[in-house]
């Protein structure tokens, strides 16, 4: 006798939290750190504020206040507190059980570029942390123009997906301090992540030179990555989706919830591109009436409508929306780090998949100090909407299209001193899982990668040449 | 001003429905197939019945009566219906709308080995379709004592993530039929998905020699593949946890809700491989008294609990309530399909990771009909739970086990006509993702994959000296 039942989200993410990222404790301590860092970014630059983030990682297993003494020799790995501050926009206090204590909850739910997009980063850290340790995660937190800091201790209710708010407090600020500080228990394990935690922070601070990025790990050692320009990039804005994006389902959801009061109306205040003569058309197209209701739309009139979407010619979304990072800074980034003899970037104008928006730039980096790898091994820095990924590289479409490119056309002769860097930012990145750890082939962002590639490729190309006449007219 | 919200799990796939392998339509068609297909092999083959499975996939454009007609036009690939009829157990009639209509709704989320795990691939499906022709799906059904025959349209809710009904049937049965019949219209692109779709299969019927795949395809192709056994390997059972897989969650959940009225009969009526003995050496250990009622237990209770479980020495978990498929079965399978002229399979004896115990299984084919590849380009048939994994082979650990092998150390030369096959079985497959393509880098299952295959290796080792001996001996 089958025995059916129903999960919510936390019991699901518990039962399957490797699908997340957090398949074990190096991985875990390395995801509750990108996690909370990159929370911390989009509470920052996304809002014209310079990020000053102070991450310190601490071995609990001596103190005598931890609560947690006597309880190491119990797991595999030893017990960590994360803690990550930042002077962002925080959190209204409202909203902060269910922020940290509910799956599923979040205020990137829009369309817009911003490192989160699924809801579950913090919960899923705040959740790890309560299985291995039994330990609530704390958290501190005061907006901008707030005169009180407040204070909570969330676990999660995993049966139900709800927070548990072991304490909460909140008292008056004696200072302008603004922004958020978490802090979770949890069995890591530093030796195997300690590479790959220091390596994302760099990472993250190449391509963030406007922030301040503190790092104090459990051996007691700092690194401090200071700001070198107070130069901001524009922060992404909010769009409305795009006609050529829209399924039926999203035209039905769009259309119960829509203030306007007629289906043309509802075209052009709905979407983005569609002015008041798009519209019409539109209209026109599906053999509708244009002053109808959007409520009273039934399915096969959704259904006319989007066939006449597909057979309109409606101007692709603009990216003035979007943030990329730009030539100029790709450039300076893998110049610091990696003091090549050339370096050349190349940011592609914007394309579109599935009604997103786009861009797509890519790097190349060759001599000076890198060392000589071969075809198969290029390094490759992934970025996608500002993030590093670190994990899951043979599964990227990004590895894929640097392993595809023939690389000896351009003069190349392996090993080679070489190093790609491809970034991708959009109002939705087609990550492979909740894990934002790859890429998907998404056909439109494939190809933009392996023009952006070779567009920098023939500039390294034109550069090798160059030095080879260089040597022979030395030679002579 | 962040804008907060909460999302349903209907919401949170539907948004991110390329996570669960429906990124496109050539790639939503074969997971439609795959994922009725899988529910239909877990509904006969786990019940001792031999399976008859019909797959029909019928191009929907041209049928008046489909009320689709005019609509291909609007979306890229075609429409589609994909039907899987099986004469498996059935559905109970209460259970039909949410197993289709409510995602994380399963009768599989119990610790027994079987192909279906997330509670989401017939709702996927049924949402793709839905998202794509706005039609429901139609499910047939009826249990095998049932008298009657149950008959549904079931469509999602995708705010609320409840099912719709848009028709409940039921008639008296006149024959002793019984199975499910699920039928999905979808916007599919046949012509890109066909070949993974035939291949997917034909390896579903390499190792399940007793069962009848029907498969008719969108050009009125049919290919039978008739059972050539009765003989079924006994079916998988289910199993309690076993204590070193448990953690603090999970004993919360398990102490919580245990009819057991002391801390020891806890112990051993709930975890299996703990008897009375190591239920009160764990008690002792922890330094609780034996007789605490378990829903009195608290977090630090709890606590002491699991770092006695830790420190005792339990029984490693048994395997006899997995369900391999054989060296016997490997062999057969990889002779009839690649006529090869040696043959060699390994069954490893179970492992465990997390409490979960697991078979791994390694197979070998070399030479006669098998072209010649390339060191980094061997084919590898990948199977978990007895499905065929055909996507994301990069990402999968079984290509990194197959890469790392030195196979020059078994005097393979390349190019060389070699093929090799994996299968892990186990109650928690590990997944990369929750469209089931690539399994993750588990060490323990990674360690066990290796040793499968080097075992095979050697032998392969034995056949080619044999083999270069004997042409040695003719050339003299
Ligand atoms: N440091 C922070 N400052 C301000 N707001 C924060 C901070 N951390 C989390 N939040 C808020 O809590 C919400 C939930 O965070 P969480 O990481 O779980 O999800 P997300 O960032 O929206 O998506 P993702 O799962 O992709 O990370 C965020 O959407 C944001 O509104
Ligand atoms: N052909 C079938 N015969 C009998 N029961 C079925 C059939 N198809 C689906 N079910 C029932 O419906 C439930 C939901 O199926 P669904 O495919 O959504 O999830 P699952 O198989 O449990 O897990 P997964 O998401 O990993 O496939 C199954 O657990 C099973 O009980
Ligand atoms: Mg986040
Ligand atoms: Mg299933």
């Amino acid at each position: 006798v089958e025995k059916f039942k129903s999960l919510s989200p936390s019991e699901f993410f518990y039962r399957n939290k490797e699908i997340a990222g957090f398949s074990n404790p190096a991985r875990a301590l390395y995801q509750t750190v990108r996690e909370l860092v990159e929370n911390a970014l989009d509470a920052t630059d996304s809002h014209h504020i310079l990020p000053d983030i102070k991450v310190i990682i601490k071995n609990e297993v001596e103190t005598p206040t931890s609560g947690l003494v006597g309880l190491s020799e119990a797991f595999e790995g030893g017990l960590y507190s994360v803690q990550v501050e930042d002077n962002g926009i925080g959190l209204p206090p409202s909203h902060v059980p269910r922020a940290f204590g509910q799956l599923l909850y979040s205020s990137k739910y829009v369309l817009r570029q911003t490192r989160g997009m699924f809801g579950l980063g913090a919960k899923m850290a705040v959740l790890y942390g309560q299985i291995t340790t039994g330990k609530p995660a704390e958290i501190t937190t005061s907006q901008v123009t707030s005169k009180r800091v407040y204070y909570y201790r969330i676990g999660i209710d995993v049966i139900n997906n709800t927070p548990i708010i072991h304490e909460a407090a909140t008292y008056m600020k004696t200072n302008d301090w603004h922004g958020t500080i978490v802090k979770i228990y949890l069995v890591g394990d530093w030796q195997r992540s300690k590479q790959k935690i220091y390596e994302y922070l760099k990472r993250t601070a190449i391509i963030a030179p406007y922030a301040n990025i503190y790092f104090e790990d459990p051996d007691g050692e700092i690194m401090l990555f200071k700001r070198s320009t107070e130069e901001m990039p524009p922060p992404p804005r909010e769009v409305q989706p795009h006609p050529y994006g829209v399924d039926l389902e999203m035209l039905k959801m769009m259309a119960a919830t829509t203030k306007a009061s007629t289906l043309v109306e509802f075209l052009y205040k709905e979407f983005q591109s569609v002015g008041i003569t798009t519209a019409n058309e539109i209209v026109q197209r599906s053999g509708l009436r244009p002053d109808l209701k959007p409520s009273d739309l039934t399915l096969e009139d959704l259904m006319k409508v989007l066939k006449a979407i597909k057979e309109t010619n409606v101007k692709p979304p603009r990216a003035d929306h979007l943030s990329n990072l730009g030539e100029k800074l790709i450039e300076i980034g893998l110049k610091e780090s990696l003091k090549p003899e050339f370096v050349k970037a190349v940011t592609r104008k914007p394309s579109v998949y599935e009604g997103h928006a786009f861009i797509v730039e890519a790097g190349i980096a060759y001599g000076g100090r890198i060392p000589p790898s071969d075809k198969d091994f290029i390094p490759l820095l992934r970025y996608a909407n500002k993030i590093p990924l670190l994990y899951d590289e043979a599964a990227d479409v990004m590895r894929a299209v640097v392993r595809n490119i023939d690389w000896e056309r351009y003069d190349v002769v392996f090993p080679a001193p070489l190093v790609v860097l491809i970034h991708i930012c959009s109002t939705k990145v087609p990550y492979k899982g909740v894990g934002k750890e790859a890429v998907a082939d998404v056909p439109e962002v494939e190809r933009e990668m392996e023009l952006a590639v070779k567009e920098a490729a023939r500039e390294l190309k034109s550069y090798l040449n160059m030095k080879a006449r260089e040597r022979e007219e030395a030679e002579k």
